[in-house]
């Protein structure tokens, strides 16, 4: 889920 | 969740929110880019298309939202409103969009972690909204003027920015698959395009006076 990560901010 | 980026959600949604206030009290939009503001609009829709089918928190949800919601209805103040439409400085505000929007699709195209629409559209929501402030900065260049709450809605945007690279540098540090490199680049160059705003910003608020960018 590494390159998903930043998918949580906005 | 840190404290860094709860900081810079929050000065994002205060830089809205004290635009959206001047537009409403005010009925003028004078100084202010549309440009600008319908790529927010545009980077929101591409970015929070998620919302659709990923849930992380109330919060992540509620914030979406929002900012969805208030860059609309600044477009459309902007666009629409008998009032207001006529205080935008449309000779002034020329910036081409096809000069951000070609390459960064380009480059999302080119440079993603996974080649789908979602993640295409994700990756280039990233980089349009690194340079989506150009025709705003290009703006304040031009206005002789520059009204104290356009200045400090890009002061607080400055902000917001300034907090992520923060958070980002924090989250590095902490979490161990936090290796995000298109965000890290896209987020360094936006801030960077700040930098010389800020430093006369900085410089007209030590002396009080109204900010005016050299020519």
């Amino acid at each position: 889920a590494s390159a998903q990560s930043a998918h949580d901010e906005l | 969740m840190n404290l860094f980026r709860l900081c810079g959600d929050m000065f994002h949604l205060l830089s809205i929110m004290v635009l959206l206030l001047k537009i409403r009290a005010t009925r003028s939009c004078r100084g202010i880019s549309l440009k600008t503001q319908e790529l927010y609009a545009l980077v929101f829709v591409c970015r929070y298309l998620d919302l659709f089918y990923s849930f992380i928190s109330v919060y992540n949800s509620f914030m979406k939202v929002t900012f969805l919601a208030t860059a609309f209805s600044i477009v459309r103040y902007m666009r629409y409103d008998k009032v207001v439409k006529q205080t935008y400085d449309r000779e002034q505000d020329t910036f081409r969009y096809v000069f951000l929007i070609a390459p960064c699709l380009l480059l999302a195209l080119v440079l993603n972690h996974r080649f789908t629409l979602t993640e295409v559209l994700w990756t280039f929501s990233i980089y349009l909204e690194a340079v989506a402030i150009l025709p705003q900065l290009v703006l304040m260049q031009r206005t002789q003027n520059i009204d104290n709450l356009t200045a400090n809605y890009v002061a607080l945007l400055g902000a917001y920015r300034g907090f992520y690279i923060l958070n980002w540098i924090y989250r590095f540090a902490t979490e161990r698959h936090y290796r995000q490199w298109i965000v890290w680049i896209s987020g360094v160059i936006q801030t960077a395009l700040y930098a010389d705003f800020f430093f006369y910003y900085a410089l007209c608020w030590k002396a009080n006076k109204r900010l005016q960018l050299p020519a």
